[in-house]
């Protein structure tokens, strides 16, 4: 589903260039798991941005679901993201006006269902990651492991084909963290393609592949056995 | 230095009440190392913001560096907080237009210090985090881990009597997790108060004293050896 070759993003700050992201050559097949581990710093959300359709690298070739990436126009490129791709932020990015369903049934609203069908979706992604008695508060009202998980549930509402989660569990603790990764088995087991990017081992350790990163580029792609 | 009695805090949210925080009484003294541990939504960032004089509580009492916080009017309230704490938020709370050194400048503009002086404190405390390569980035142009590295940086940058920081490392890898732990441990040797939130039992080996939340309530309170 994702096949990358020399993917790479410069950043251009002031006189100076930060190369994030340089060389980066991987391929992963639909229905992999994996973890994506780095030093701050190492280019990991950088790489998630590139492979959410999200940024454009400045060398490279992106392959997403079979298609160039770049010879997408807009429009299409936007579809694919909506349609085909979940993405939790590291920094979520809740509309702080909307409340946690508002926020959830954003996705929902490029599709052609009903209000009624939008909300009954995106009221199940909430009770799937425990937020159930928490659906009309605005994020400014949650605490910041809710606010994580309402970003977790706007990026699976859509049955995507792929879910790209930069630290989904970094403000949980360990009992909610297992949950929202048994949560991740469970869609993957239903076929979706699931990378995380985690700082937490144990994390990492629910994924059947590594990928680590180190200055920008790929260093590391081990095979695990699940635990 | 921290003296709570019965102290509480409810939200109202449409028709329903949270109880949020609930009759905490403790008693922090001035050098002590603590770690603030328990579920997502079991109340530790409302406690946070009530010791750091940035909420006020719907009920009991709080003594900080014993004067009764609610007797303060909103000037020395401001100044209490700008003098004696420093506050590592959760979400970081980053102005988006100013640079790292900028943000980091930001608490020394209450007192009198030339802006050479401040200029050279922010680099200080930057480098102190690792991030002197970084110091004229906006947070849009820094990694998560470098955002909550600018946060702690503009906590210490005061020389604060106390330091209250919320998931300080849930956005850093363990590495740099551990030297901002060594950084925390230095201050203390210094004298200052620090109280840390975090998931990870890790980090809370670093205290002398953890505290446990569950559901708005403080339900453990345990010396440790720290580690
Ligand atoms: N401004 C608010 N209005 C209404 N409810 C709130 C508000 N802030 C927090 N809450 C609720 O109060 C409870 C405690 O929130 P708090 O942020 O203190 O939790 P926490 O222990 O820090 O959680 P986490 O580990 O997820 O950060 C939560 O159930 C949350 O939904
Ligand atoms: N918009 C930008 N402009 C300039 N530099 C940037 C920008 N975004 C990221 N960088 C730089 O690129 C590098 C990689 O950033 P990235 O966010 O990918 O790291 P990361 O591995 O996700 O780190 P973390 O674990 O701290 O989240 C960092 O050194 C950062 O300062
Ligand atoms: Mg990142
Ligand atoms: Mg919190």
């Amino acid at each position: 589903i994702i096949e990358t070759r020399g993917l790479g993003r410069d950043y251009v700050v002031g006189a100076q260039v930060v190369h994030a992201l340089e060389g980066l050559t991987v391929s992963i097949d639909r229905g992999e798991f994996l973890a994506i581990m780095g030093p701050s710093g190492s280019g990991k959300s950088t790489c998630m941005q590139l492979l959410g359709c999200l940024d454009t690298p400045t060398a490279g070739a992106y392959l997403f679901d079979g298609e160039d990436v770049s010879l997408l126009d807009r429009d299409a490129l936007a579809e694919t993201r909506n349609r085909k791709i979940g993405f939790v932020f590291q920094s979520f990015n809740l509309l702080p006006r909307a409340s946690a369903l508002g926020n959830v049934e954003l996705p929902l609203m490029y599709g052609r269902r009903d209000r009624r069908t939008r909300k009954e979706m995106a009221e199940r992604a909430l009770e799937a990651v425990g937020l159930g008695a928490r659906i009309h508060h605005t994020p400014a009202q949650l605490s910041g492991g809710q606010m994580q998980r309402v970003a977790i549930a706007r990026a699976l509402v859509n049955d995507p084909l792929l879910i790209l989660a930069d630290e989904p569990t970094g403000a949980l603790d360990s009992a909610t963290g297992q949950e929202i990764l048994a949560l991740f088995h469970r869609l993957n087991g239903r076929g979706i393609t699931i990378i995380l990017v985690t700082h937490d081992a144990e994390v990492a350790r629910a994924a059947r592949r590594v990928l680590r990163f180190r200055d920008g580029h790929l260093v590391g792609d081990e095979r695990i056995a699940p635990v």
